[in-house]
């Protein structure tokens, strides 16, 4: 067996789950009993006990979805990939994903959903992959003749008693003192409070937060970021930038520092760049950025500036006539100066000094206070 | 029409090793242009890492049985860690 790198594990209980929507291949009575037969296979060798919740956020939250379904890990259609979870931890992290393109079904006709969800559980509860063909947490699906004769191998339990220890001996032990998850260590700069970034952008499924001469650089499966100069990447870049975003469907980051920006794809900075902003369309009177993300859904980039805002048809390469307007007025709370901006799960993440605001741009409100560093294992 | 029927089933069975070396052993994406030759030595070396910890016979090659692994259901997960 194998754990997640760091060991993350959950350090309370019971913890909440929440089948969040229902595969059509089944009647949800089926699926409610897959699932809870699933996190019962756990809940017998652990400490571990598990309630559900039936709206708002759980510890794990259980979706079926297809294709892309907004945490950069798109399915595949039938076949190949069945589902994927997330360790131990906050927001997605936990979550178990399953693909609706399989046929889920109650015993091993098609893709038995009990077996892969209880995989996939092992997942959320901190196991990895493991290289034992018996074991649940192999990752190459193996349908049972017989699913009544189901049972953990003791490799199974092995690696999540390495991380929980057996379930007690008697039930009144059952309850552990209720604890967060503490921060592992890390650089102290890293989880200071008042921490705030020069620019926040996403690239190839990532996020990169940049701060003086460095960045972090944060990948959704990965518990910990890392920590590098931005020289170490991209030699040519300047430190202290003031703005960055990313045009997924061009795979190219814009990098903003003053009157001039770069583009990057990857590790390379692109040719005929540094180019002055004022080839955007900018006034000459507008000397620096603030912010900038781009809208996929519209294709259309909004760019920070003082208490105003512009938009830029990047298909048409040009900046959208009316404006700029004041931010105030088309994004309801956001007020103070913006440092940064970055566009993940359908939100807007503004950040401002140490504080970030979850920003809905569909309803247009702010729908959540966070620390900057939120994303950051803090 | 494609030239040649038998580069092309090569072809998409090459993407199915890049992108199963990609996803689940942390092939480097920058190997890219080597994955046309089966041989080259990143690859090979993640063949080895994938039929290790799948419990294939270690042959560094895309044998049958390699092929027939890659094109089974399985979890999303990684094997092995970023």
């Amino acid at each position: 067996f194998s754990t997640f790198p760091g060991m993350p594990k959950w350090r309370k209980s019971p913890l909440t789950y929440r089948i969040v929507n229902y595969t059509l291949d089944l009647p949800s009575t089926a699926v409610d009993a897959a699932i809870d037969r699933a996190l019962k296979v756990w809940e017998e060798v652990t400490p571990l006990t598990f309630s559900r919740v039936y709206e708002g956020d759980a510890d794990i939250m259980i979706t079926f979805a297809v294709r892309d379904h907004g945490d950069f890990t798109p399915f595949d259609g039938p076949g190949n990939v069945l589902a994927h979870a997330f360790p131990p931890g906050q927001g997605i992290y936990g979550d178990a994903h399953f693909d609706d393109d399989e046929q889920w079904t109650k015993d091993t006709s098609g893709t038995n959903l009990f077996l892969v969800a209880a995989h996939e559980l092992g997942h959320s509860l901190g196991l990895y992959h493991s290289a034992n063909p018996e074991a649940l947490m192999y990752p190459i699906y193996k349908s049972f003749a017989d699913l009544e004769q189901f049972h953990l191998s003791a490799d199974d339990v092995n690696g999540i008693q390495s991380l929980y220890g057996p379930p007690p001996t008697s039930p009144e032990d059952r309850l552990v003192p209720t604890e967060s998850v503490p921060p592992p260590p890390g650089n102290p700069a890293t989880c200071d409070p008042a921490l705030s970034f020069d620019a926040v952008s996403t690239l190839r499924g990532e996020m990169l937060f940049f701060k003086d001469r460095h960045f972090w650089r944060k990948h959704l499966r990965v518990l910990e970021p890392e920590f590098h100069l931005i020289s170490s990447f991209w030699p040519s870049l300047p430190s202290d930038i003031d703005a960055a975003y990313e045009v997924t469907s061009k795979d190219t980051v814009f990098i903003f520092k003053g009157n001039r920006f770069w583009a990057i794809r990857g590790n390379e900075v692109q040719a005929g760049y540094p180019r002055g902003i004022e080839t955007l369309g900018f006034p000459s009177t507008v000397r620096k950025i603030d912010a900038a993300v781009w809208h996929k859904d519209k294709r259309m980039t909004y760019f920070f500036v003082d208490d105003k805002y512009w938009r830029f048809d990047e298909k048409k390469q040009s900046m959208e006539p009316g404006l700029p307007k004041k931010i105030a007025d088309d994004f309801p709370g956001i007020d103070s100066k913006i440092d940064a901006v970055f566009e993940a799960f359908g939100f807007f993440y503004f950040f401002s000094g140490s504080t970030q605001l979850q920003y809905d741009p569909n309803a247009m409100k702010v729908t959540h206070v966070l620390k900057s560093n939120s994303w950051l294992n803090c | 029409y494609p030239l040649d029927g038998v580069s092309t089933n090569q072809d998409s069975s090459m993407d199915l090793v890049q992108q199963y070396l990609e996803n689940y052993y942390n092939l480097e994406k920058d190997v890219r242009q080597f994955v046309r030759r089966k041989d080259s030595g990143p690859v090979v070396k993640k063949i080895r890492e994938m039929q290790k910890f799948l419990g294939l016979k270690v042959t560094g090659k895309l044998d049958s049985d390699t092929m027939e692994m890659m094109h089974k259901p399985r979890c999303g997960v990684p094997d092995v860690a970023h």
